[in-house]
């Protein structure tokens, strides 16, 4: 241990700018270690950090970037979260929002955007010039790779809109075995 | 995805994680990262832990709180981060995963798998941030 206070994170590279950010506030008094958190992460949803955190990464079929965000507090075990949030760049915030404001722990797509609304965030579009870019180029190629399986049209060619194929029970387990993803986009 | 934990000088801690997901996602999905006890998790009593990866797989097993309790029960942060990756890839051999653990201490160690795993950490009196890679298992 390198001693207290002290900040460790996912990741170096573009990621080291939040492990700072943090690791300095926590060296002024008044700087709370959940403060710390809030900080880091909103370094990395703003700087984008390796395009997996905050606006304009990991597109959806529908191009559109959502954001999931948690806190926790380890004194009290308090949790706030929020999942799929549309058109709110400060997703860690907002989850401490839910955290500090409400008894719950997770909200989600358009009422957790409400909620943000609600507690002074403001609504904006996620997506970039960069992410609009590479879907657009996605969807021309056939929208290679996706998540679907079970479904027509074959997904290993085409995109939807897919409609589900039957199943019977033996092939259901075998066909929803989880094939390991290369590409970037495989991962959170 | 950053996962994050802070520990103040006064030894209480935080942990936090932030993500856009998986690209190509079917809309509405969500993975690991929000998830209290997949993305991150913190026990002051004894340590926290932070995640990363193939959100859908690591969501069903909920890594970071297995890792805390690992911590409990005695395991160092390092063995704490290997035990919870393997448990995934017993069942999925594929996944690409990386977990940081550390103890209420500051003591830390991480494991990973699919890919090599990297994390950051900086404090007492560092004048810069360390970044520590992980082979993985």
């Amino acid at each position: 241990s390198p001693g207290l206070p002290m900040v460790i994170n996912t990741w170096g590279g573009p990621f080291t700018a939040a492990t700072d950010a943090a690791y300095l506030a926590l060296l002024e008094s008044e700087t709370s270690a959940l403060d710390a958190v809030e900080i880091g992460c909103s370094t990395c949803e703003a700087n984008q950090c390796d395009g997996s955190v905050g606006y304009g990464g990991s597109p959806d079929e529908n191009c559109e970037t959502t954001l999931d965000a948690m806190i926790m507090d380890g004194t009290t075990m308090k949790s706030g979260a929020v999942a799929a949030l549309r058109r709110i760049k400060d997703a860690i915030s907002v989850a401490r929002a839910v955290l500090e404001h409400t008894t719950h722990t997770l909200l989600a797509g358009d009422f957790a955007t409400d909620f943000a609304i609600a507690n002074g965030f403001v609504a904006q579009n996620l997506t970039t010039e960069a992410s609009a870019a590479s879907c657009a180029q996605w969807k021309a190629g056939g929208c290679q790779p996706n998540y679907r399986i079970n479904v027509t049209p074959d997904p290993a060619q085409s995109c939807g809109p897919y409609a589900p194929t039957s199943l019977n029970s033996s092939s259901s387990s075998a066909a929803a075995a989880y094939q390991s993803r290369g590409s970037p986009e495989g991962h959170d | 995805t950053i996962s994050m934990i802070a520990l103040h000088s006064s030894g209480v801690m935080a942990a936090g994680t932030s993500t856009n997901g998986a690209g190509r996602k079917v809309p509405g999905r969500v993975g690991d990262g929000p998830i209290t006890g997949s993305g991150s998790y913190v026990d002051g009593d004894v340590g926290g832990c932070g995640a990363t990866g193939d959100g859908d797989i690591m969501m069903r097993f909920l890594p970071c709180y297995q890792a805390v309790e690992n911590l409990r029960l005695g395991m160092s942060p390092q063995s704490a981060a290997e035990d919870a990756v393997r448990r995934m890839l017993r069942k999925y051999p594929d996944v690409q995963s990386g977990i940081v653990v550390v103890d209420n201490e500051g003591a830390h160690g991480g494991a990973g798998s699919g890919w090599t795993f990297t994390y950051a950490y900086r404090g007492g009196g560092m004048g810069e941030t360390v970044v520590v890679s992980v082979p993985p298992i």
